[in-house]
């Protein structure tokens, strides 16, 4: 149940109506912003429990 | 009055409400293992007497009732009070008796503040049924008893306070993870993986965090007698174990811009549970107080 909660509550804010199809190879690439890391870092430290994480 | 665009409307009073102030003392009354159900206010409506309603009657012949309302009294740190509206009800000249009110908002304002030792302040107003000057002066003859030893002390005004022991009737904090969940476990947040790494929607679109640690509530909640309440409150259900504490959570998306693919933090607000309860559906909601 959850993890459906979690697929709508995402197309719902990004305004999509399916999950996206991304490549393999499009996000291995990918490196994720300073700006964006420390915002995250930051709303995850709000939150009363911050999930497991690890460095992807 | 200084607004240049809107003019300005000039009132008349017209209240001639009679109020009276009732302080209880709420001292231990309400620990914390305690959970309020509801709050019941009695007044006992004297008799008005017979000289004065025959006279009413004879001027206002359809007219015999008035408006009595409860509200909340705060008195913030800097000697202001502050009244909120709990109650209202129409009372009639020609009753006499016990007249009950319900005040769970005011008790759960109260508790609110946080301030155990403070007393529980209630104004109660008596006044015209409708604000018009051709309508009767039935407010006049309302009166209840107060603690003056000639009403009697069986009359003062009496609060009552209908509450649950959390230790029968809440919830139990964690579960514990060697005994399995069934029907006859008391309610208790149960831990749980999201794992989001295994969810084949979720690959290369949600990067992080790959997993999170959050509860579900399971189990059953022990059910008070409905009939013990004074106010019998429609659509009320038995209790039951829901989530009442949430928390957000945040994630690092991929998302495309045209030929681009980029990187986006979103939040997904109460997504997480972390406090599980006995709770009644169908009980009033009960406001928050503002600052």
């Amino acid at each position: 149940k959850i993890e459906e909660k979690i697929q709508e509550s995402l197309l719902r804010q990004l305004h999509l109506t399916a999950a996206p199809v991304l490549a393999k190879t499009e996000v291995d690439n990918l490196v994720i912003p300073d700006h964006v890391r420390t915002k995250y870092i930051s709303l995850m430290k709000h939150t009363s429990e911050a999930p497991f994480s690890r460095e992807k | 009055r200084h607004s240049q665009t809107i003019a300005e409307i000039m009132g008349r009073f017209f209240s001639d409400a009679f109020n009276q102030l009732l302080v209880f003392s709420m001292k231990d009354r309400l620990p914390p293992t305690k959970e309020l159900i509801q709050a019941v206010l009695r007044l006992f409506k004297k008799p008005s007497p017979q000289g004065e309603i025959k006279r009413h009657h004879k001027m206002f012949p359809f007219n015999s009732y008035a408006s009595v309302t409860i509200s909340w009294v705060q008195i913030r740190e800097n000697n202001t009070n502050r009244t909120f509206v709990i109650d209202s009800r129409r009372v009639s000249i020609h009753e006499t008796g016990w007249i009950t009110f319900d005040v769970t908002q005011a008790v759960n304002y109260w508790q609110q503040q946080g301030e155990m030792a403070k007393p529980l302040v209630l104004e109660v107003s008596i006044h015209r049924e409708n604000i018009s000057p051709l309508f009767s002066n039935a407010h006049k003859l309302v009166y209840f008893s107060s603690q003056n030893p000639a009403d009697g002390k069986l009359y003062a005004p009496q609060l009552e306070l209908q509450t649950l022991d959390m230790k029968e009737y809440g919830a139990q904090g964690n579960c514990n993870p060697d005994i399995p969940v069934t029907e006859a476990t008391r309610c208790c947040r149960r831990e749980t993986y999201v794992n989001l790494q295994g969810l084949k929607w979720a690959e290369n679109w949600i990067l992080d965090p790959p997993g999170f640690k959050t509860y579900d509530c399971v189990g059953s909640c022990q059910q008070p007698k409905k009939e013990h309440l004074n106010f019998k409150w429609p659509f009320l259900s038995g209790r039951q174990c829901i989530a009442t504490d949430t928390a957000s959570l945040p994630l690092i998306v991929a998302h495309k811009e045209g030929d681009k693919t980029l990187t986006k933090v979103v939040i997904l607000h109460n997504m997480k549970v972390t406090k599980c309860s006995c709770t009644t559906e169908g009980m009033p909601v009960m406001k928050k107080l503002k600052p």
